[in-house]
């Protein structure tokens, strides 16, 4: 554990703890990709699988529930609770068009043609692309809440965080993962364009809108 | 487990 990864955690724990209260304190899931979030339920489903198969730490396991549990708490108030206010006009984007290449690619590229590894190997790929719907969503109506981009925002950091401890756990403790590497990179560069317009204009107390 | 096979990654 380095400074770097538990930075990242928190903020990963950050992201998703704001979308949640977002949510919840405006009774309204308005602007949320319902579809991204039930992507990353599936992202932490297939990835904690091993919860079941070995303890790593109280901080690994009680981390892993809590994402887990907050995913999909997430997808119970998009498409159950606060299913009225769900945009799913804007919601579009074909998200057949990443878990099937995901789940082809991660069946060829895999550490181990094991159940559990290929399951994981899955999560990670899909994990750098479930951004996706949310970002087409906000390039069709042209614009997001400033709470919606906070969220953004830390969830984008988490990952560059993480390129930060793998390179630190490469020069201290020679371990690299090519998978999640390349994945990890792959994921960061998707908010790159997003990064630029939240310093450029969030930061600077204006709403994110597109040009049209 | 060692700390080094990954998985006590998030």
């Amino acid at each position: 554990m380095n400074i770097f990864r538990l930075t990242g955690d928190l903020s990963h724990l950050a992201a998703i703890i704001i979308l949640l209260l977002k949510i919840w304190k405006s009774r309204s899931c308005a602007g949320i990709s319902g579809k991204s979030q039930i992507l990353f339920a599936l992202v932490f489903t297939t990835r904690y699988l091993d919860l079941f198969t070995s303890f790593i730490s109280l901080y690994n396991t009680c981390m892993k529930l809590i994402y887990i549990g907050c995913a999909y708490a997430t997808v119970y108030l998009i498409y159950a609770k606060f299913r009225a206010t769900y945009d799913g006009n804007h919601d579009s984007f074909r998200v057949e068009f990443l878990v099937v290449p995901v789940g082809g690619l991660s069946v060829l590229i895999n550490h181990d043609f094991s159940p559990l590894e290929i399951l994981w190997t899955f999560s990670i790929y899909l994990e750098s692309v479930a951004i996706l719907p949310q970002l087409f969503m906000i390039s069709k109506t042209g614009e997001a809440e400033t709470i919606t981009t906070h969220y953004l925002f830390c969830l984008g950091l988490y990952r560059a965080l993480y390129l930060f401890n793998w390179i630190w756990r490469f020069y201290f403790e020679g371990f690299f993962d090519m998978i999640a590497i390349v994945a990890g990179v792959v994921q960061t560069v998707l908010y790159c364009d997003f990064f630029y317009l939240y310093v450029t204009k969030v930061l600077k107390g204006k709403k994110l809108s597109l040009p049209a | 487990k060692e700390e080094t096979d990954g998985k006590d990654e998030l």
